[in-house]
């Protein structure tokens, strides 16, 4: 059965979606099958990985409100082993038309449930935000990955976070596990930076991911031309930077 | 009256929060009347002028769900002309309970009216979304002004969000206009930034601001201590850069 992992973290411009596509393309690039769903109606994740958003292939707010299979939607990508569950700005209208609907937590669980054993690994990228979408990506998810950028704002909604994830681990989904803290877009020489990532390593001690994500340009461009940073420049320190990730979350549930 | 400007863009992490709080500071220092409203869960426009998210004093919430006038809600910061209506994560709850609520859009407006005699400028920071509180800030601005990060995800969402603008401006307010485009984190020697700001200035023309916002890093210092930039590091690049900013509007509106 896939290990489904939540990318999630209300605050802003993180890193969440570089990482869910990165994390992707890398575990696919290591034979591991991998779904990624775009629970984000920017659809950031779809057209980072060169997905049209508005074809015709149909997209997760059908999944979500017309009870279309997932299956039915899923994607292609460069990667043969690396398929995509699209979004577009339709999604916004999801989250309202699921606020009345029966169970609205589950409705992405129970259709991941179709899907589950076609894949490894199933990727959950959310929206900056804590609203029915990023809920139901928890309520679906076996762990949840928070990536972190190294400043104020961003550990100041850490606490926010982590309670809600206790919430939902309370009411909704008891198997739901913190994978880890990614620091992100981090610059060493840059003192702020180095304070927050020693006050969340002192915080949250080994459940932060040794590698630490770079801030590394070529991580920017790479998304213009629809790629991941491994097949649009795999000597990038960005590149390096997700590769090790992959190795760590691999080793870490006993895979080589 | 005041005019009142909305702060949004629903892609994350673009500057929106240090836009509201260090125009807001600049305008105040410049003797004008100034009230920051806080319309993100994440209340970190209240907190990046230090003050206490939580403390007794209400915040938003109260205004939006409980009917408090907004006068009751207002905090004083270490500028005496800039005032604070605060946020903290209450204020999710919010855009679920104005969902049933009879002309749900035009809440924010109405409480704002009570208090626009009050200020010079009234300035909105909107949460990284399109959902109902940022419906509620754009049906109650006269203006939406639009940080914009030079990067690919960023570039990719001014679609959609122009065309939010749009509706808005047919069904819920007619008065609403574009302020400007506010290119922000801009750092000259990176490629992908030059490419994006002339893409940006090709297509938006003059309705983007001649001044530009360097990635600084002291801007994203100021708010670990509660502080405009204006109050941390006034030879900043960054405070240099939102001074030129406050005078480029204030020059617009023909305001010495
Ligand atoms: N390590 C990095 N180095 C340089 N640029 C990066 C890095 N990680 C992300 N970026 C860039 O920073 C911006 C924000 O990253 P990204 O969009 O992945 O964050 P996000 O958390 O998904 O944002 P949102 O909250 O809008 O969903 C993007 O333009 C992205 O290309
Ligand atoms: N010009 C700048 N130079 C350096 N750092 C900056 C600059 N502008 C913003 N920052 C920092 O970048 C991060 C993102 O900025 P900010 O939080 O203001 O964006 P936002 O659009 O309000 O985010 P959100 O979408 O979460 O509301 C913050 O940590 C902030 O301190
Ligand atoms: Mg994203
Ligand atoms: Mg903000």
């Amino acid at each position: 059965m896939a290990r489904i992992i939540a990318i999630s973290n209300q605050k802003g411009g993180v890193g969440k979606t570089t990482t869910a596509v990165n994390l992707g393309a890398c575990l696919a690039a290591a034979e591991q099958r991998v779904l990624l769903v775009d629970m984000d109606p920017q659809g950031n994740a779809t057209s980072g990985l060169g997905v049209d958003k508005h074809s015709d292939g149909g997209s997760l707010y059908d999944v979500l409100v017309h009870d279309e299979p997932i299956r039915n939607i899923v994607r292609q990508t460069e990667l043969s082993t690396l398929h995509v569950a699209p979004s577009n700005t339709d999604l916004v209208g999801a989250e309202v038309e699921l606020t009345s609907a029966l169970a609205r937590e589950h409705v992405l669980a129970d259709k991941i449930e179709a899907v589950e054993s076609d894949y490894d690994w199933i990727i959950i990228d959310c929206a900056p935000s804590l609203g029915l979408l990023t809920v139901n990506a928890l309520t679906a998810a076996d762990a949840v990955l928070i990536p972190l950028q190294t400043e104020y704002y961003a550990l100041e909604g850490l606490g926010e976070l982590t309670r809600t994830i206790r919430l939902i681990q309370r009411r909704l989904n008891p198997r739901l596990v913190l994978e880890g803290v990614l620091l992100t877009l981090y610059d060493g020489r840059n003192r702020l930076n180095q304070q927050v990532a020693a006050d969340v390593q002192r915080h949250f001690g080994d459940k932060v991911f040794e590698t630490i994500i770079p801030r590394n340009v070529r991580l920017g461009e790479a998304p213009s031309f629809g790629k991941p940073i491994i097949l649009y420049d795999i000597d990038a320190k960005g590149a390096q930077a997700y590769m090790g990730l992959t190795r760590e979350l691999l080793a870490r549930h006993g895979i080589q």
